[in-house]
């Protein structure tokens, strides 16, 4: 039991057991920092108050590895191999931007070392490519209709530069050639000049 | 169909409508959902001018016609369950180009479930099917200008008075003037008010009373009612958020919502089993909004990636032709992480939906014991992925290059539209405060000893789990 956890930055279920850790660990230090205050003699509401900033960080914390835990155990629900492939994929993807994008809280609790990061930047660079293929066909999947979505953009055809034009050819500004702002203002003023 | 888009299409690895089910939630739900879609869709009535286009004024004038329009429909399609009413709405909001709170919204998606939740059955019998005929037009009033999450803080007042059995609604200050509750300003002739109730010389904390705001008749303001719109926002352009300030309101005794706390006819106060139930309207909406989380970084990434695959710029190697921008590895790192996000936030949003149904059934069996579970799980997450979220639309603008600004792209709008959630029924640090305080109480009593149970377990295993590691 006193093993230290080794995180293998390819495994999901490796990774959703360091965020719990990382969550563990931070609801401590919290839990701890609150102590300390209360060991200068502040009242226990003034305690809270000067560890609020850890105490946030340790809500964060454990939200992320609820997320991340419920990703993980969604792909046990899903039977279809091309779709489980894709969906692991993005599970893997989501777990490792956030350790990048926390790594500090990886590293304080003594959770992940640095040439492991390296080897997480590594491992995020491979899934984007390897995600690249699917990308239209994952966001096709949410199935937001073109009128539903109103996005000249993301609409499903691609034809974007036509639509960009016709809807801007609907501006209310369109509808005469010449605004009357140019007579109202800007032609005495011209005279004026 | 441009050619690129295709080419993506033909690419992928896997079945489309098979995630599209998983997403659902299965192949039925799928199905009910394109139905519903289709018959808003296929419906001249609901067909509108581009509102980019109107005044705030003229917004909110079609929004009150669109919504109208909607409740008759509702009922004509036999939509009648909470859930695809939901549904529904939502596919008008943004079939509509409103924001997901139109004029109605409040009454739909507050009003009505508070009444469901917090109406003892007489008061039901009394208030709900007015309220389904839309006789009685409601909105949910806790807010006030000087107070915000920190409920306790809230200086509305109800005086219980056993003389005449009714009580004295009053805003003794310009600080607790109600702010903000959409459909207030104009559109609502009822409230929901959420008060200090005060009787036999005691406060006993807050509680929520339905009280009458307008003429049912006229729709003129009651005396004692001070009511209007607050003006414009950042977004909600069609949203009617308003201002209520009371003056001696006199409301009678059976307008308290009493399923829980009760207020006898002499003053005695009944306690509630809990005092979080209260707040259950509130616990219900921001289970909802992870939901809504992964619903708008979905739509935002769908408009991003989209376009990313048939935008062309510039050069990846000298003299080669302008490649697609999802080619870039920068763009595949704003955009693949958040598409990622977006599908977690889905999940999530499906469990948080699962947990609160099972939940509330069990408060209903006279079962509270998972509440302050609940409310620390829907807090915090919340605001852990409204803020996400939020960052992640704006970054899914910015990979559209210039013309995601414009509103055409529909990622201002969809800003605009979610980033209030991450203050609205609960700012978010408040919010993770919230959790964080279980999260110390569920960690001291691991400390002691005691085994915990749900999300929450893993804090037993800190203590024998967590050693330092060699680097």
């Amino acid at each position: 039991s006193s093993r230290p956890t080794v995180v293998n930055v390819n495994d999901l279920a490796s990774l959703v057991d360091a965020y719990k850790l990382r969550a563990a660990k931070l609801v401590e230090m919290a839990a701890k920092s609150i102590q300390q205050e209360l060991q200068k003699r502040v009242s226990q509401e003034d305690a809270w108050n000067n560890s609020a900033i850890d105490l946030v960080r340790a809500s964060d914390a454990h939200c992320h590895y609820v997320v991340v835990k419920l990703f993980a155990a969604k792909l046990g629900e899903i039977g279809d191999t091309g779709v489980h492939s894709v969906l692991s994929t993005l599970a893997l993807l989501y777990a490792l931007q956030g350790i990048q994008q926390h790594s500090g809280d990886f590293l304080q609790t003594g959770l992940l070392s640095v040439p492991q990061l390296s080897q997480v930047s590594q491992r995020l660079k491979d899934l984007l490519a390897q995600l690249r293929p699917n990308a239209v066909a994952l966001v096709d999947a949410f199935d937001y209709r073109d009128e539903m979505l109103n996005s000249v953009l993301g609409r499903y055809d691609g034809n974007v530069y036509e639509h960009m034009f016709e809807w801007a050819r609907r501006s209310p500004l369109n509808k005469t050639e010449v605004h009357e702002s140019y007579h109202k203002y800007l032609k005495p003023l011209q005279a004026k000049l | 169909m441009n050619p690129d888009i295709t080419r993506e299409r033909e690419n992928a690895t896997f079945d489309v409508e098979k995630l599209t089910h998983i997403l659902d939630g299965d192949i039925e739900k799928t199905k009910r959902r394109r139905e519903i879609e289709s018959l808003v869709i296929s419906d001249p009535d609901f067909q509108s001018e581009d509102l980019n286009f109107l005044s705030r004024s003229e917004r909110y004038d079609a929004a009150v016609k669109k919504s109208a329009h909607m409740i008759l429909k509702l009922r004509e399609y036999g939509i009648s369950d909470p859930e695809e009413i939901y549904c529904y709405k939502r596919f008008l909001s943004q079939l509509l180009l409103l924001s997901n709170n139109p004029p109605l919204d409040l009454h739909l998606g507050m009003f009505l479930p508070t009444l469901l939740n917090q109406a003892s059955p007489e008061q039901m019998e009394t208030f709900f099917i007015p309220a389904w005929n839309l006789e009685i037009i409601g909105t949910y009033a806790q807010t006030e200008m000087g107070h915000g999450t920190h409920l306790r803080g809230l200086e509305t007042t109800a005086t219980y008075d056993p003389a005449t059995q009714e009580f004295v609604m009053n805003s003794p200050t310009i600080t607790s003037i109600k702010w903000w509750p959409g459909g207030l300003g104009k559109t609502s002739n009822h409230a929901i008010v959420l008060a200090q109730l005060h009787t036999q010389g005691k406060c006993h904390g807050l509680q929520a009373f339905i009280v009458p705001l307008r003429s049912m008749n006229t729709h003129i303001p009651l005396p004692g009612v001070v009511v209007g719109d607050i003006g414009p926002k950042f977004g909600f352009d069609e949203v009617d958020n308003g201002y209520l300030k009371l003056e001696n309101v006199r409301i009678p005794r059976d307008h308290m919502l009493m399923k829980y706390a009760k207020v006898e006819a002499d003053g005695t106060y009944v306690k509630p089993p809990s005092a979080k139930l209260t707040y259950g309207t509130m616990v219900f909406i921001r289970s909802m909004i992870v939901g809504e989380a992964g619903r708008a970084l979905a739509k935002s990434c769908t408009i991003a990636i989209r376009y990313s695959s048939v935008r062309h710029q510039s050069e990846i190697r000298p003299g080669s032709p302008e490649p697609q921008i999802m080619d870039y590895q920068t763009q595949q790192y704003k955009l693949f992480p958040l598409l990622a996000t977006a599908y977690a936030y889905k999940f999530v949003g499906q469990y948080m939906n699962q947990v609160y149904h099972r939940i509330t059934g069990d408060i209903s069996q006279g079962d509270f014991s998972e509440l302050p579970e609940l409310h620390a799980l829907s807090a915090g997450l919340k605001a852990f992925t409204t803020w996400t979220a939020s960052a992640g639309i704006e970054v899914c603008r910015m990979a559209c290059g210039g013309h995601g600004y414009s509103r055409c792209s529909a990622l201002p709008d969809i800003y605009v539209n979610f980033v209030p959630t991450c203050t609205y029924e609960g700012e978010n640090t408040v919010m993770m405060l919230q959790t964080a305080r279980f999260l110390i109480k569920s960690y001291r009593q691991a400390s002691a000893g005691h085994q915990l149970s749900g999300i929450v377990s893993y804090l037993n295993e800190s203590e024998r789990r967590l050693q330092p590691q060699s680097v």
